[in-house]
């Protein structure tokens, strides 16, 4: 799931349906519109009340075309809807060009699609997991609609885990998990910021790994529900990850001491861990760190004084004159923590509780100003 | 026709944060290099799950003329506010 970044401060919420659609009855979408809600107050202690007046948190219309936002709907098809975040006032718009309809397979199913849009007025933003409410697309009618694992993490995110009983409830409610040993906020990442690897994904998600915990990263400090459980996060997974890196293939692979596990997105590829030596011949165990370099698409490990470049197209993948001085790399220390290639295009290599960023058009750490190396800490993981 | 299919891509790219507003500005020409072009439609095959070819086939066309949410999946394309680090 991802977090659009702002959230509602209250939880008892009120709505207003101000403009209905052509073509349903107003008490039919009335109470598709409650059991649109209700999805989300399900998990949560989120509460929600139709008004008749103004003012009201979100406002909800049915409306075609130009409609005053700038966003004008398309007609049927293509755009079904759109919604705001907290931020920007939280209200939800529905084209009523489309064939809206109720407990039917033909058509839009306008309760799936309310309740995806409510995702959006109540915080979330699009979810690459494709099975999730929130995943982008509309994905048919669905007669036994349940939400996904991954739209109740972000949910839950916002606004906590429900603590009373009641509500709209369509299906038996999932068991209660044992609550994860993890703290609640981002402290230990201010006080030991010194992490086992960093890796972006293939959606261009960047996360950290420290123990048995992974952290996402946002534009400038960790995102807000973190940190989790590697083995929650990637089932399969252990903590204590050596290295990571996700390759252009798209898949992210996970080293540690002499295995190596492979991934798609988050689930697992097969009949993983492998060996090291089979999969990566040529690279040592118990590496420090790896990266995949953008210059030329090659796998950079890293380990101790010494770094091994590996071309899987080449036969052998590591030329005789590797392994290499780490000193190669002007201005790197030796035995890093972790290495990344970021998507502004530098490469950063992290040791301790500070990190270098390195420039590959000079080949050295970059002169800036703060000189590298920087605390970890303030610039990656938000810390005062 | 190519033509065609690269212009409805572009728009949709640009429609949900793939690409710069400015991409489908008739305007400006709205001429991309080739990595950001290419980039854009890896970033949506990533974000969609499909095979991330960086090319426009069969399977990312289908998946764009699918009817979806109106919300833009990145928000802030060129935002430079990672630099600091």
């Amino acid at each position: 799931y991802a977090l659009q970044g702002s959230r509602w401060k209250v939880k008892a919420l009120t709505y207003r349906i101000s403009k209905y659609p052509k073509k349903l009855n107003r008490q039919e979408v009335d109470k598709e519109v409650l059991k649109a809600f209700s999805v989300w107050s399900d998990y949560t202690d989120l509460t929600f009340t139709a008004k008749r007046a103004n003012p009201v948190h979100i406002e909800i219309r049915f409306e075609e075309g130009e409609h005053g936002d700038g966003d004008p709907f398309d007609g049927q098809g293509g755009t079904l809807a759109h919604a705001y975040f907290p931020v920007y006032g939280g209200d939800a718009h529905f084209d009523d060009a489309e064939y809206w309809t109720i407990n039917s397979a033909r058509g839009t199913n306008l309760f799936q699609v309310a309740a995806h849009e409510f995702g959006h007025s109540l915080g979330l933003s699009h979810s690459d997991v494709r099975s999730a409410l929130m995943a982008p697309f509309y994905r048919g009618y669905d007669p036994v609609f349940r939400l996904d694992s991954d739209d109740i993490q972000g949910i839950q995110a916002l606004y906590g885990k429900k603590t009373t009983g009641g509500g709209y409830n369509p299906v038996p409610a999932p068991k209660p998990q044992p609550k994860p040993n993890v703290p609640s906020d981002n402290n230990e990442m201010c006080t030991d910021p010194k992490i086992d690897t960093v890796f972006n994904t293939h959606d261009g998600a960047t996360y950290a790994f420290k123990g048995n915990q992974y952290y996402k990263l946002t534009e400038n400090a960790i995102a807000e529900g973190y940190p989790k459980l590697i083995s929650q996060g990637w089932p399969g997974l252990p903590g204590n990850i050596d290295a990571a890196f996700t390759y252009k293939n798209g898949k992210t692979y996970f080293f540690q001491g002499s295995k190596y596990w492979r991934y798609s997105g988050r689930q697992m590829d097969g009949d993983y861990p492998k060996d090291i030596s089979d999969g990566f011949t040529g690279i040592p165990d118990n590496l420090d760190a790896a990266l995949v370099w953008g210059g030329n698409g090659k796998i950079y490990f890293y380990k101790g004084t010494k770094f091994w470049r590996f071309d899987p197209l080449k036969r052998p993948p590591v030329k005789s004159t590797y392994p290499k001085p780490l000193s190669n790399w002007e201005g790197v220390p030796n035995s890093i923590d972790a290495a990344l290639q970021y998507t502004n295009g530098y490469t950063y290599f992290f040791k301790g509780n500070k990190y270098y960023r390195f420039n590959d058009r000079t080949f050295s750490v970059d002169d800036a100003n703060p000189p590298f190396p920087r605390p970890t800490a303030h610039w990656w993981f938000g810390c005062s | 026709a190519p033509v065609q299919k690269t212009t409805q891509a572009e728009i949709y790219l640009s429609q949900f944060g793939y690409l710069p507003p400015s991409a489908r500005n008739p305007a400006n020409g709205g001429l991309l290099d080739s990595s950001t072009w290419s980039k854009a439609i890896m970033d949506f095959q990533g974000f969609a799950g499909v095979n991330v070819t960086g090319e426009l086939d069969e399977e990312t066309m289908e998946l764009m003329a699918l009817p979806r949410c109106g919300v833009k999946d990145k928000v802030g394309f060129g935002t430079d506010s990672r630099s600091k680090r």
